[in-house]
């Protein structure tokens, strides 16, 4: 599932701003 | 003596409630008070006009932005929910794709105009009239009845960040790998919203009334993938280059 939602993905990674 | 049930106790309700509710207006997109100052400016007749002209596909990939860039604050939302972030990641990916919809229709309410059945859209008030190039007046006509009848609940701020936690955090979402765990965070999650309800001396149909919404909130979205699909039956090309990546991975 990760690789078919890599900017999901990716904006769960970065840091809550 | 302030204890609910063995598990989970007042005070970890209140907290749970604090931690949601500060999430929710940290990633609300729009605070109350600037939609108050907008004074409700609905768009005047030739603008209505100029969205009705507009051809299918450019207003399907207008409506596409606006979902996408409410999503991302819904996406900004959930990771701010205690235990939503040590869920592993499929989970997380699992209730955001199912999920953030929804919680972007449970929002509009927040940005709906019940005396003149308008909601915020590109800059002004829209009536449902603004959306006819779209093709999609059942889907139109179902999202803004369920913004007013929504909004005709009052919900709180509070509120409204409790039932947005519960829904995203449903653990019936298919491909969860620890449903347990999701289970256990919506079960405190709904505790802390009839903890919140109560102390709210709201009548105790609310939360019945909350729980048919999301199986209203079920129709909207599977709607909405309906009527992607038949659009994207007509222009795939579209579709494929002029929409947000973050809109077709989520509904692609």
């Amino acid at each position: 599932l990760k690789e078919k939602h890599k900017i999901l993905h990716q904006l769960l990674q970065n840091s809550t701003s | 003596n302030g204890e609910t049930s063995p598990t989970v106790s007042m005070a970890e309700l209140d907290h749970l409630a604090h931690v949601v509710s500060k999430s929710h207006l940290e990633t609300c997109q729009y605070l109350r008070e600037e939609l108050q100052q907008m004074n409700c400016q609905n768009f005047l007749q030739d603008e209505v006009e100029s969205y009705q002209k507009k051809p299918r596909e450019v207003m399907w990939q207008l409506c596409a932005l606006k979902i996408t860039e409410a999503i991302q604050y819904v996406v900004e939302f959930a990771k701010r929910i205690n235990g939503f972030m040590d869920l592993c990641q499929n989970d997380q990916i699992v209730l955001l794709k199912a999920g953030s919809l929804e919680v972007v229709f449970i929002r509009m309410c927040r940005v709906f105009d019940s005396h003149n059945n308008t909601i915020y859209f590109d800059r002004k008030f829209a009536g449902p009239d603004v959306f006819k190039a779209l093709g999609c007046d059942d889907l139109i006509t179902s999202v803004f009845d369920f913004a007013k009848n929504m909004s005709s609940l009052h919900l709180t701020e509070e509120e409204l960040a409790l039932f947005s936690a519960f829904v995203l955090l449903s653990a019936d979402r298919s491909w969860l790998q620890d449903k347990l765990q999701v289970e256990k965070l919506q079960q405190k999650t709904q505790l802390a919203l009839q903890h919140v309800l109560q102390k709210n001396q709201r009548e105790d149909g609310v939360l019945n009334k909350l729980r048919c919404k999301v199986s209203a909130l079920r129709s909207l979205c599977s709607q909405h993938t309906e009527k992607l699909s038949a659009f994207r039956a007509i222009y795939p090309d579209i579709v494929r280059t002029h929409f947000p990546p973050l809109y077709k991975e989520l509904f692609g």
